[in-house]
């Protein structure tokens, strides 16, 4: 309990700092796999030059992921936590000082993978995103429901490959609203892009209404 | 580290009972949606007559993944860690008073879906098996080395699905071996069957050298 206490601390310090200096933050949720990176690597290509947009990357090792990012962005930073199974507000704070937060309109924190542990850690943000791929198959809302209570929006990802899966969309979207009602969602896909005039309304409204 | 101990201990106290009974117990480490269940399912209907299996369900929520199960077979168990990111040898010990234990030759445990928690805590199986569907990516092996590192056993799975992705089986078992030089490593379909040969052979002289 005093180490949520403590990391609930530096995330209100964190909230402020991104308050004041009018930085949308952003947290991303998922299992492993299910397209966070490539979200991100296909919203900088798209959209990377009309928003500021730093990128802070969290896994237990490697900086594959900061590496991907790189290739469209120098505004990354990435942490490892080891043994960690989720990222803190302690570790953003430090993190902020490796990026150019001058004029920063968005930061988006794509954390560890893993469905459990990160929904329970703020980190500061204005938001939490959780991503579910098709392939992940349609319960995962109910068996995993801290990861939805605590986002205000849910991707369904990988869309394109629905053809070659028995994945029932309408059935998962239930399951989503089941835990929580008024959850925003979108299902999209990096690869052809389906969906992302609404993600990147989303992005847009979002941070106008919450600045 | 206390929490730690103390689940050492009862995992050893585990670990005795089922060498006393000869029961050869395997934990199932894999993310939310990798094919845990449809493998059991699977598992169940192919050699269910043949080996006394008896099944120990983790979850956050539900028993979805038990009543999946129990079309197949009635010695199914569920436990809900409700918050908890992982089984301890606590919840195994009392899992086991819900099962058939007499002449039983197999304790599958299907740990909760999380690549990062459940490798970290003994619960007194023989084994630990990581399944990494094809759909996950490549690289999972080096992002979530312990995961890969503590078990003895690798299932690539879903492959039925390989002709729609570009994942590298190639790549993937490079990575494997990377993190576990001596990994033994299966390539499985739960849908078509492939590889199901390779998994009951390893099951057969598994339990065999161990017991
Ligand atoms: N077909 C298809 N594949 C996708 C899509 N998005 C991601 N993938 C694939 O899914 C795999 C995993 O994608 P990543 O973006 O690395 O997933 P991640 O959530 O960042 O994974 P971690 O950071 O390790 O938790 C890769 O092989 C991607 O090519 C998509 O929209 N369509
Ligand atoms: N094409 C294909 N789909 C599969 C295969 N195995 C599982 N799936 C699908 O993958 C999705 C998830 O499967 P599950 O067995 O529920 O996965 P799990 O690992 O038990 O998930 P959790 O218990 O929630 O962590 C479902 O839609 C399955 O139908 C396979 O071999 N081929
Ligand atoms: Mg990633
Ligand atoms: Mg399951």
């Amino acid at each position: 309990q005093k180490i949520l206490d403590f990391n609930d601390e530096l995330a209100h310090q964190n909230e402020h700092f991104f308050h004041d200096n009018k930085i949308f933050c952003l947290n991303l949720l998922s299992s492993p796999g299910s397209g966070k990176t490539t979200l991100l690597e296909a919203t900088l290509r798209e959209f990377g030059d009309q928003f500021k947009i730093g990128l802070v990357e969290g896994d237990q090792q490697t900086d594959f992921d900061a590496q991907r990012l790189m290739k469209y962005s120098k505004n990354v930073t990435q942490i490892n936590t080891n043994r960690g199974c989720h990222l803190d507000s302690h570790m953003i704070h430090h993190a902020l000082e490796n990026l150019d937060l001058e004029n920063l309109e968005y930061l988006i924190v794509e954390n560890v993978g893993n469905l459990v542990c990160p929904s329970m850690f703020k980190l500061g943000e204005a938001k939490k995103i959780v991503i579910l791929s098709v392939t992940e198959g349609e319960d995962k809302p109910l068996k995993y429901p801290n990861a939805f209570f605590e986002s205000e929006l849910a991707i369904i990802s990988k869309i394109d490959l629905l053809p070659y899966l028995d994945f029932d969309v309408e059935k998962c979207i239930g399951y989503i609203k089941q835990v929580k009602p008024e959850m925003k969602i979108i299902l999209l896909s990096s690869k052809t892009l389906e969906g992302f005039d609404e993600w990147k309304n989303w992005l847009i409204e979002e941070k106008e209404s919450f600045l």
